[in-house]
């Protein structure tokens, strides 16, 4: 999904 | 990972550690927002639980525990170990303002509705306003030292950087998030008119003053 993916930048 | 990204968490590291040697050494936080250094330290919490939960590399873990112990550092020095140097006369801004409808819109406004999602979501569009008690402390005292100029700028970079990040994220992996876009530019804009004056005077060797 697309909310887990943004999940790696800080 | 990719460049800009890369350099945007440089640049948001040097910031971060700039403010917090700048205290250390000049044993002062004058001219330095507490109640921006608030709202960063709520933004990391709140962003950063995930270490608990989700394990994305040792870069990020080790870079979101350098940011959350170097944010609680900063409130230490600044509302304990050398409180007396803190300019509150001048710090006036009502984070309430800025707390209360950040919360609101991180309901309204979300990917998913679980606790860490919101909370994620929150701190993104806290992050986006967090530094405007400090801009607004900047034009109420009419100045700033240097190196708090360059911890602005290299703060300001940093989601910049980050703009530059999701453009090539998008382009080499089809990948899009409108809410840390949005709320990334909005950040961004924010920092455009300090921008403006840190190029056209601190740059050129003069202190950052308003007219």
């Amino acid at each position: 999904s697309y909310s887990s993916k943004i999940h790696d930048e800080l | 990972m990719n460049i800009f990204r890369l350099c945007g968490d440089l640049s948001h590291l040097l910031a971060i550690l700039l403010l917090l040697v700048k205290i250390w050494k000049t044993r002062s936080c004058a001219g330095i927002s507490g109640k921006s250094q608030i709202l960063f330290a709520i933004v990391y919490t709140t962003r950063y639980l995930d270490l608990f939960t989700s394990f994305v590399s040792i870069y990020n873990s080790v870079m979101k525990i350098v940011f959350l112990s170097a944010s609680y550092g900063t409130l230490y020095l600044m509302f304990y170990k050398f409180k007396p140097t803190y300019d509150h006369n001048h710090d006036s801004f009502r984070i309430l303002y800025l707390i209360v409808p950040a919360l609101v819109l991180s309901f309204v406004i979300v990917h998913a509705y679980t606790l860490m999602e919101v909370l994620w979501t929150y701190s993104i569009y806290l992050e986006a306003v967090a530094i405007m008690p400090q801009l607004f402390m900047v034009s109420r005292t009419g100045e700033a030292e240097t190196i708090t100029s360059h911890y602005l700028f290299a703060l300001g970079s940093y989601r910049a950087l980050y703009i530059l990040n999701w453009i090539y994220r998008y382009y080499t992996e089809d990948f899009l998030d409108l809410i840390v876009i949005i709320a990334g530019i909005v950040q961004t804009i924010l920092y455009c008119d300090f921008f403006y004056l840190y190029i056209t005077k601190v740059l050129k060797g003069k202190r950052l003053s308003l007219p």
